[in-house]
C-alpha cells in the first residue's frame, strides 16, 4: 500500500489522536 | 489407534509434518469440550505449564506429568450458569478466569487456589449482559456490557488472590462491541470490533475513544483478534465468520487489514482463506502471532500461516468425535484441540 491509498501517515498516530480527541 | 485418529493431513505434497501430535488427555467424567486454555501454575516452588479444561458444568486443571502424561489437579464446580469460555489472562500465574452464560455471557469468574486456608475457591468479577471480554497484560480484564440505556466498556484489575483492585471505564461508542485486542508496539492502545462493522481505538489510560473506522460490507461481523501498529499503520488481524465465498479470495478465514489510523482509510493486505477443495466455513478460532488456528463446520482444523497466507496443517476429524474447540497454548508453540466428546490433544505446530 502507498501513503496516496491511506492517505498521510503518522508515527506518532496514537499520541496526536490522543491530543485530538475529547477528553 | 488414538495416534493414526489424530495424524495431520499433508496439503499439497508437503514433505513436512507442521503439527506434531504430543499427547491425549481425557476427562471421563466430562461430556464436551466447551473450551481448552493454558495456565501458568505454581505449587510447592515448581512453577508449570498446565492445561484448563472446560465444560459446561465444571472446570478442571491439568498438570504435567512424565511421559506426556497429565493428572487432574482439582475441578472447580460451577452453579447453574453453563460455563461458556476460558478467558486467558497473560502474564498471570495460579488464575483462571471464566465465563459463564447461556447464549450470551452472564457472569465472569475468576478460579483460583487460597493459599491462606489451603483451599480451592472461586469469586465473582462481573455480571451483566456481557458482549466480550479479554485478558489484557497486568492482570487487567475488559468488558463491553450493555443496559437497555448504554453500553459499558470497563476495565477491572484483579489480583492473584482474586480480589478486583480497581475499575476504570472508556467512553463506549455508540454501537455494541463485539471482541477486543490489545496493541502490540502501543502500550496503552486498545482496539475493538463493532456491530456494525467498525475497528474502535482507545486510549487505556486516559479511557478516551480515540477513532471509529469502517471495515466495509463485504465481510460482515468481522472479529479482531490481534493487533500491532508498524510503521504509523494500524494492522488488525480479523476473522469473518459471515464472510461470503468469491472468486477472488476463496472462502476467507483470516484477513490482515492496514489502517491508517490518522485518515480512517484501509486497506486489505493479505487473505487466510479455507483450503482449495474444503467445504465448509469457519466455525471459531485463535490467532498467536503470525498463526492462526480455527475449527471449521467439518468439523477439521485448520492451521494458516497469516504472513503467507496459505494453509499450513489440516486435522481431520476423529472417526468417533469431531474437533470442537482449538487454542495456541501459552507457551512455545502448542496447540490444543479440543473434541466434542471432551478429550484434549496437544500438538507441537
Amino acid at each position: 500500500c502507498s501513503d496516496s491509498d491511506l492517505g498521510p501517515i503518522s508515527l506518532d498516530w496514537f499520541e496526536e489522536l490522543s491530543s485530538e480527541a475529547p477528553p | 489407534t488414538e495416534a493414526e485418529q489424530v495424524t495431520p493431513v499433508l496439503l499439497d505434497g508437503l514433505r513436512e509434518e507442521n503439527l506434531q501430535f504430543i499427547s491425549k488427555l481425557k476427562d471421563s467424567s466430562s461430556s464436551c469440550a466447551v473450551d481448552v486454555s493454558s495456565v501458568w501454575w505454581e505449587a510447592a516452588g515448581c512453577r508449570e505449564l498446565c492445561v484448563v479444561t472446560a465444560c459446561e458444568s465444571s472446570v478442571s486443571l491439568w498438570k504435567p506429568q512424565a511421559l506426556d502424561c497429565w493428572e487432574k489437579v482439582y475441578t472447580w464446580q460451577l452453579g447453574e450458569i453453563p460455563v461458556i469460555q476460558i478467558i486467558p489472562l497473560p502474564d498471570t500465574c495460579n488464575l483462571v478466569c471464566i465465563a459463564l452464560g447461556n447464549l450470551e455471557i452472564e457472569e465472569i469468574r475468576l478460579l483460583l487456589y487460597s493459599s491462606e486456608n489451603d483451599s480451592f475457591k472461586q469469586s465473582l468479577v462481573k455480571s451483566g449482559n456481557i458482549k466480550a471480554v479479554l485478558g489484557l497484560k497486568d492482570g487487567r480484564l475488559v468488558s463491553s456490557s450493555t443496559t437497555m440505556q448504554e453500553q459499558q466498556v470497563e476495565i477491572v484489575s484483579v489480583s492473584e488472590t482474586g480480589r478486583c483492585k480497581d475499575r476504570q471505564t472508556l467512553m463506549p461508542p455508540e454501537e455494541t462491541v463485539l471482541a477486543f485486542a490489545e496493541v502490540e508496539g502501543v502500550s496503552d492502545a486498545l482496539v475493538g470490533t463493532t456491530a456494525v462493522n467498525s475497528v474502535a481505538i482507545w486510549n487505556l489510560k486516559t479511557g478516551q475513544l480515540l477513532k471509529k473506522m469502517h471495515i466495509g460490507y463485504s465481510y460482515p461481523a468481522s472479529i479482531c483478534h490481534r493487533a500491532y501498529s508498524d510503521s504509523g499503520l494500524l494492522f488488525v488481524v480479523l476473522s469473518h465468520p459471515h464472510a461470503k465465498e468469491s472468486e477472488s479470495c476463496g472462502n476467507p478465514a483470516f484477513r490482515v487489514v492496514a489502517f491508517n489510523p490518522k485518515t480512517a482509510r484501509s486497506t486489505g493486505v493479505m487473505f487466510s482463506s479455507l483450503p482449495p477443495g474444503h467445504t465448509g466455513r469457519y466455525l471459531e478460532g485463535e490467532v498467536k502471532a503470525a498463526c492462526a488456528a480455527a475449527v471449521l463446520s467439518s468439523g477439521c482444523i485448520a492451521v494458516w500461516d497469516l504472513l503467507l497466507g496459505c494453509c499450513t496443517a489440516l486435522l481431520p476429524p476423529g472417526s468417533d468425535s469431531r474437533w470442537a474447540v482449538v487454542r495456541w497454548s501459552a507457551a512455545g508453540s502448542g496447540l490444543l484441540a479440543g473434541q466434542e466428546d471432551g478429550s484434549v490433544c496437544v500438538y507441537r505446530y
